[in-house]
């Protein structure tokens, strides 16, 4: 765990009574180096760690514990606080099909998060989903959704010769005839530079009102992370993140820039390809992932 | 950054930051700036020279390679397999690199070797038939390994020059999943002991550090001889190939910037440095 390699750092500083600047100042050192390694962005580290500083300086020394340890476990509190309280709820409509748009980056995972989110929502709600095929750029992409929708024994909308807007708000009107109670729009991978496709899918918002509408980020994303979600987050009002791909061993850094940068919870994250491979996310699980 | 003579601390400060939000990683990074001063301090840079123009000469140098686009074949078909994690975009630079070949003069042939994800093996086929190429394709959850098999001894009975196989996305630290493709490259290497002639590991720009992991399992486990960096049409800049080729010395041989089938460049280290500081 990190607080070993501080261990030799904080040795020079056993004698001291608090938590000062000077004393923490290597311990934040390691901390941003090890973050930065996890894929936390720059500027999100940057000031996470003025808040950990300010919130640990003054601080009494604990006895028993190195000034070290005490730093990290700030630190480990503060990321734990500032990834959220545990948060899977949808927002269920009070009449009518609650409907939950999907969006991402191209191959974040998007249409494979749509039928696990379907098996979920029909295993654990009881609800009757309706999967919506509007990617219409990506070859076979309705088929994938089509095959992945039988798998999980889930009807899939798709109609020929509409646009994605006006395909949604046809799938939604048919889902209000068909009495479904829930309607997944799985939506064409994007660049967050493109502006022609990120005001399509502003229009597809607009045309369906979406109840939930999720950004499906890749858990092994960079630096980049900042730049593109803080542009869906403008075009799109992000009501919560889906990270897919947790069961690599991507440390997953981009959950802290997520959570800094768009501010809403981490609804679910992916740990496998397989349909049932969608779980609610427990933060405590990923502070110390990324801390390493 | 503008033209710089001065290694100030604002200076530092900047470059450090364009150079990690680049995905150059820290370690990369702290190297690259504490050899920056040192020869700095050295006299290595002239006076008056611009530090920023000495940067990207020594990270271009970093990156250059004599190396072909492909390991083409002294004779018989050449062999390529394509692999990489869930998502990169191995299918589509699969099609993009056929539509390349057959625009140069070669006869290549796909393999839709994804016998397992929903619809891959329809999605190569779509793009077979927009590129003009001829696809050799199993059942789906049919063996992988089959499949490659058959489409080397396909492209040697038919006489196409070239065989790209795309095989399914892998996450590396799934040790049965790196298995199956051990084990198709040896099935590959009993039709034609000296393919695969080039191990292509497709990553996606967008990817963090872990690229890094990527490349090292997969060439660990598999023999990588070159990189393909996708999605650089976007605004990551695939830093990570400055670690990848210093200690793995895996070059990337094409970046892919787009969706569509000419959306294939050849690496210019070049073009490639100047976007990380544009
Ligand atoms: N191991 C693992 N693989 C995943 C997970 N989620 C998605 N995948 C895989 O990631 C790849 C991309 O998934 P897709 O669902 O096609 O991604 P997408 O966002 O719809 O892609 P585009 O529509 O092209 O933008 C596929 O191989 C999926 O099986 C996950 O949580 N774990
Ligand atoms: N913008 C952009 N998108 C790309 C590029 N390369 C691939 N894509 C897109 O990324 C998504 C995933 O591409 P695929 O070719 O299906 O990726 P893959 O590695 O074969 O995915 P799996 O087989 O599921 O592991 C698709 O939407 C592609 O169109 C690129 O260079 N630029
Ligand atoms: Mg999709
Ligand atoms: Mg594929």
């Amino acid at each position: 765990f990190i607080s070993e390699r501080f261990a030799s750092v904080f040795e020079r500083f056993r004698k001291q009574q608090n938590l000062t600047a000077d004393n923490i100042r290597e311990g934040l050192k390691e901390v941003r180096r090890a973050l930065l390694e996890a894929d936390v962005a720059v500027e999100v580290v940057r000031e996470f760690l003025q808040r950990v500083e300010s919130k640990a300086i003054g601080q009494q020394l604990i006895a028993g514990v190195t000034p070290a340890q005490q730093i990290v476990q700030v630190v480990h509190d503060e990321l734990i606080a500032l990834m959220g309280e545990p948060d899977s709820e949808l927002p269920w409509a009070s009449a009518g099909p609650t409907v939950i748009l999907l969006a991402g980056l191209q191959g974040s995972g998007k249409t494979t998060t749509a039928a696990k989110l379907a098996h979920l929502l029909q295993r654990q709600h009881q609800k009757r989903v309706l999967l919506v095929a509007a990617d219409l750029q990506r070859p076979a992409a309705i088929e994938q959704l089509k095959t992945l929708g039988q798998q999980v024994g889930c009807p899939v909308f798709h109609r020929e010769g509409l646009r994605p807007p006006e395909l949604c708000a046809q799938a939604v009107a048919a889902a209000r005839q068909g009495g479904q109670d829930v309607v997944i729009l799985d939506t064409a991978g994007r660049l967050h530079v493109d502006e022609a496709l990120m005001s399509e899918v502003a229009e597809v918002h607009a045309r369906t009102q979406p109840h939930a509408t999720l950004l499906v980020v890749d858990a092994m994303t960079g630096q980049d992370a900042v730049n593109s979600s803080k542009a869906f987050h403008q075009r799109l009002p992000l009501t919560g993140v889906i990270v897919t791909k947790l069961d690599g061993d991507a440390r997953g850094g981009v959950i802290v820039s997520l959570r800094h940068v768009v501010g809403r919870p981490i609804k679910f994250v992916g740990v496998s390809e397989k349909l049932d491979g969608l779980q609610p996310f427990h933060p405590d699980r990923y502070a110390r992932r990324i801390l390493g | 950054i503008g033209a710089r003579r001065t290694i100030d601390a604002a200076f530092l400060r900047e470059l450090e930051d364009t150079l990690l939000a680049a995905d150059i990683g820290v370690a990369k990074t702290e190297e690259i700036l504490a050899d920056l001063q040192r020869r700095y301090r050295a006299g290595e840079v002239a006076e008056g020279e611009d530090l920023l123009r000495f940067l990207k000469a020594s990270l271009r140098a970093e990156l250059a390679a004599e190396e072909q686009e492909l390991r083409f074949a002294a004779q018989g078909p050449t062999v390529v397999l394509v692999v990489g994690v869930n998502g990169a975009g191995k299918t589509t630079t699969v099609a993009k690199l056929a539509h390349r070949l057959r625009a140069i003069g070669r006869r290549p042939l796909v393999a839709a070797a994804d016998t397992y994800r929903a619809a891959a093996i329809e999605q190569l086929s779509v793009w077979a038939q927009r590129a003009r190429v001829e696809i050799v394709k199993g059942e789906p959850g049919g063996d992988a390994a089959a499949v490659a098999y058959d489409a080397v001894a396909a492209a040697q009975a038919r006489g196409c020059d070239t065989v790209l196989i795309d095989t399914a996305g892998r996450l590396h630290n799934k040790e049965h999943l790196m298995r199956e493709l051990e084990k198709m490259r040896r099935v590959i290497q009993k039709r034609l002991p000296e393919a695969p002639h080039d191990v292509l590991l497709v990553l996606d720009a967008t990817a963090g550090q872990n690229a890094v992991q990527q490349a090292k399992v997969f060439k660990e486990i598999i023999g990588v001889t070159g990189l393909v960096i996708t999605k650089l049409d976007g605004t990551a800049k695939g830093g990570v190939a400055i670690t990848v080729k210093r200690e793995l010395g895996l070059t990337v041989r094409y970046i892919g910037v787009g969706e569509g089938l000419d959306d294939l460049q050849p690496f210019d280290p070049d073009a490639f440095v100047e976007a990380i500081f544009a």
